[in-house]
């Protein structure tokens, strides 16, 4: 049973990479049922992440929200925060998406933060661009402006050019 | 003040190219 959860993964991913996003959700949900039994919390928090990133490509924004919240949850208990900020980043962007800017930015902020407490520069600088855009759709211009340029020195100092 | 409709969010379309290829390893 423990080595068909693992197929489960597998074929997901698989079905996934190849575009074949409602394949990959029935497999992963077959994972996360057996996830489930065994109370395996990693394989769980896989499980809604994978199906989380599926719903995304099948443009169904709200149901992947939900899936990312569930692995937020999870990453929370495992108290592993760089999956917690992987998390976070997805609910920013999955809410701007659905074109709900103040959701995307407190997902953001919580993604930045963590970013900063974890020396990740990298991820300082997507959270700082995607706040940028978020405040910018929202018309506030000074914290656009804020974030735009927080973003700027972030990637003169990574040597990120684009 | 009203919205554009549709935005494109070029922090966005970059998670998304990178979503694409990125998977939980089991």
């Amino acid at each position: 049973r423990a080595a068909q959860g693992r197929t489960y993964g597998n074929l997901g991913n698989t079905h996934y990479l190849l575009g074949n996003f409602r394949n990959a959700v029935v497999s992963h949900e077959q994972r996360l049922l057996i996830a489930k039994e065994f109370g395996d919390r990693s394989a769980e928090r896989r499980a809604y992440c994978n199906l989380g990133n599926a719903y995304i490509f099948l443009g169904e924004f709200e149901v992947a929200a939900e899936h990312y919240k569930r692995t937020l949850q999870l990453a929370r208990q495992l108290q592993d925060r760089a999956v917690e900020a992987q998390a976070c980043y997805s609910l920013g962007n999955t809410y701007t998406l659905l074109q709900d800017y103040e959701r995307a930015i407190d997902y953001h902020l919580k993604h930045l933060i963590i970013a900063q407490d974890l020396n990740d520069r990298i991820g300082e600088g997507r959270a700082c661009w995607s706040l940028g855009n978020a405040y910018t759709a929202l018309g506030n211009h000074d914290q656009a402006m804020h974030f735009a340029e927080k973003h700027l020195e972030i990637s003169r100092e990574t040597g990120d050019r684009s | 003040p009203q919205r554009k409709h549709v935005i494109q969010v070029d922090s966005v379309q970059r998670w998304m190219e990178d979503l694409r290829h990125m998977t939980e390893v089991e």
